[in-house]
């Protein structure tokens, strides 16, 4: 299956 | 007290026509260099940066910073009432829950004020650090919406490879399957037709392809898109905003699992 990722794994929260 | 002043007002309606489907709600940040914006779309896959340095502004007063909570969908709204010629001015009150915005025909016989109400919007702000992409496309921005458009009438994701060959776009569907390749084309005639890819290494990422289709409703405001990739990194698809600024969406990449 093809997960998406959310975004806010990608960024660190500020 | 907040005071932007935008001669080209047209740009404003270009942003927000630009914004309005892929998010309901956001924060516009206000400071003393530029109006920005940073929102999440309602699922948490895609982000977008909206950039508007306060130089770009006619006039710009901004005593101190501010946070204006808007729904998308209403302020564009009251900025189709706007002429794309028009002149919009934004202002707020320090402590107050409307922002209005006026527009000023360019010979001044006609002005108009829409005041609209804000809202306390709860939103995340994340940190976005400078990346190191392994590969840099730029193309022609109506290019890359006719390609988006086009491979999203057969599948639901699409593949963005860069080789040194070009950049490749493929989708694959029930009905069959699409790759169209666009080679570096430097068009030093015509730079707004220009395909210039900057590659580190090859790459291949997929993505979905009514995200890319929603981030295409920036079109209007730029000739050229910039398409950056990295392998495991979000894509970031850019859009200059005239001379003050950019758009910036980031979608992350779908995995195999």
């Amino acid at each position: 299956v093809n997960q998406q990722r959310q975004i806010t794994a990608f960024f660190s929260k500020s | 007290m907040l005071e932007l002043r935008l001669v080209q007002g047209g740009l404003l309606k270009k942003v927000l026509e630009s914004l309005k489907d892929l998010v309901n709600d956001a924060n516009f940040d206000c400071s003393a260099s530029g109006f920005s914006l940073q929102a999440m779309d309602s699922s948490h896959v895609a982000l977008v940066a909206l950039l508007l340095r306060s130089e770009g502004f006619e006039h710009y007063r901004c005593d101190r910073n501010l946070s204006l909570g808007m729904n998308l969908n209403n302020m564009a709204k009251m900025l189709k009432c706007a002429a794309n010629d028009d002149i919009v001015t934004i202002k707020a009150d320090d402590a107050s829950d409307s922002v209005t915005f006026m527009f000023e025909s360019p010979n001044q016989d006609k002005i108009a004020d829409f005041e609209m109400k804000l809202m306390d919007i709860d939103s995340e702000h994340l940190g976005i650090p400078e990346a190191e992409f392994q590969a840099i496309v730029r193309m022609p921005s109506a290019e890359f919406a006719r390609i988006c458009k086009d491979l999203s009438t057969i599948g639901d994701t699409v593949v963005i490879s860069v080789t040194k060959e070009g950049v490749k776009f493929s989708t694959r569907g029930d009905i069959g399957t699409a790759n169209i390749v666009c080679r570096q084309n430097p068009s030093i005639d015509k730079p707004e037709e220009a395909t210039i890819i900057e590659m580190e290494e090859p790459v291949s990422l997929t993505f979905a392809l009514r995200y890319m289709n929603s981030f295409t409703k920036a079109t209007p405001l730029a000739n050229q898109v910039t398409i950056s990739l990295s392998a495991d990194l979000p894509v970031v698809v850019e859009y200059r905003v005239a001379e003050m600024g950019y758009i910036r969406f980031y979608l992350a990449p779908k995995i195999e699992e």
